[in-house]
């Protein structure tokens, strides 16, 4: 039973990608088989796993091109990757009027995951809530938002949460919030413990109790193409990331 | 003389609201009269001085609803702002083609400068390039980009600076990247230094000698409506903003 999980806020920089790749590279470590899929044209988690300007890519399977089997690339043990590209663009600008458009990545994983045995699918979205944003939340049951530890933060939560309200209501029932977490946190700072309390208090079980806090590492891991857990296991993105993970992988309240 | 900069990088989340406010608050400590900008729909910038829904705002002046004079709030001495509001997402939409719509600002602007004695307009820039960063690049004569020290952020310089090229070649001749600075910048460590040196060599004379340090308390500020200043000024964030507003106030080669 694959869980498709979409990693999304439609704000910028506050940690999506570096959230799917370590969730992703911790699941694996655990040895579940986990596929990453990047949706972001800025192609960032690709360039982290080392891939640029990958020859077959998930542009080339939304316009049907190529089998999406053809466009995956093993990182590691247990753990595969669909890369995006510059061009994928163009898929985001299409207004989508269309709306098999919406559909079609749904269509090609449950294809992909007939005759390849995947435990996790991890979807890495763009900052924004275009055409790639709705064919994750079409094809995800599962979403995670991370959230930076500050005030304004709240908004675009209130954002996301409308956003996959409208995305279950007209296209994918199936779809849940099932989860909301802190990156770049400073737990004992105030602020953080503000942005704490007025999220347990209006959405309550909603946050995670994992916070990912602050760590440089995190931050330099991509440069070396590596993961947290080979670039710097012993560091408080390691530890943060593993814990994340397993809470993730114990919520079973997304059936 | 009235210098006109934007604070501007298409990527999400790099300090573009924080350098804003902070750089506009130290020139208007040191006696310099400076307008603020929102030009977010998302409105963080205004949020921060604790504006929340304006009557008017600088959509309304884009509409032309009524004069850009009556949209101007005194934050403290010295120092004004022309708020945002949610509805501004409406003109970001309008796919502008009417070459007019590009100039709105600029013009406003003009007419605003006339009869009110102003030393610096600070533009905070959306992260997008769609037709409030056009009106952006047109009324500005200076663009300073924030950066994050880490290697996926120099393709976003990349995007920048083919976008300003751009709208040099077609807009505003007046237009220059005057410089780039590192936001939540670890100075000693490799990745930042590794950043540091393939954009010294890339583009040589574009770094500016100050990064702004990680710093919590930059963070918590806009929750207190304060600026760093105000907020914590014996802190880096306050250190660091003092010296880069500094910097800019020195650089005479915009002209
Ligand atoms: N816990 C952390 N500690 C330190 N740096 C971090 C942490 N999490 C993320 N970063 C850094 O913050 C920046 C933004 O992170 P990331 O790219 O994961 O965000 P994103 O939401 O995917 O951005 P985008 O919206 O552009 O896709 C990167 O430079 C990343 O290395
Ligand atoms: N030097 C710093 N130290 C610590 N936190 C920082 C620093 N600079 C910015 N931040 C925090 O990073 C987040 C993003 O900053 P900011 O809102 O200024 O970026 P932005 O580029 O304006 O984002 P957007 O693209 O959404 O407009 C905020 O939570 C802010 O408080
Ligand atoms: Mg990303
Ligand atoms: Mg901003």
């Amino acid at each position: 039973m694959t869980r498709t999980i979409a990693i999304s806020n439609q704000k910028g920089g506050v940690g999506k990608t570096t959230s799917s790749l370590n969730i992703a590279a911790s699941l694996a470590l655990k040895g579940n088989r986990v596929l990453l899929i990047d949706l972001d044209p800025q192609a960032n988690l690709s360039k982290s796993c080392g891939i640029t300007n990958p020859k077959k890519h998930v542009y080339g399977v939304l316009l049907k091109e190529y089998a999406i089997k053809d466009t995956v690339v093993k990182i590691r043990k247990n753990l595969l990757l669909i890369p995006a590209s510059k061009n994928l663009a163009a898929f985001e600008q299409n207004s989508g009027t269309n709306p098999d458009a919406f559909y079609i990545l749904q269509e090609e994983l449950t294809e992909l995951t007939k005759s390849v045995s995947i435990d996790f699918i991890i979807l890495d979205c763009p900052p924004s809530l275009g055409l790639l944003s709705v064919n994750a939340y079409v094809a995800a049951s599962e979403v995670y938002t991370p959230l930076e530890s500050q005030e304004f933060s709240l908004d675009g939560l209130d954002e996301v949460i409308k956003t996959i309200n409208k995305m279950k209501k007209r296209l994918n029932p199936d779809l849940k919030l099932s989860g909301v977490f802190f990156t770049r946190h400073h737990r004992r700072k105030l602020i953080s413990q503000e942005v704490e309390n007025i999220i347990q208090n209006d959405y309550p079980g909603l946050l995670l109790n994992t916070g990912i806090r602050e760590c440089v590492q995190l931050k330099e891991s991509p440069s070396a193409r590596k993961d947290i857990f080979e670039y710097a296991p012993e560091s408080n993105g390691a530890t943060d990331y593993r814990n994340l993970a397993n809470e993730i992988f114990n919520i079973h309240s997304h059936v």
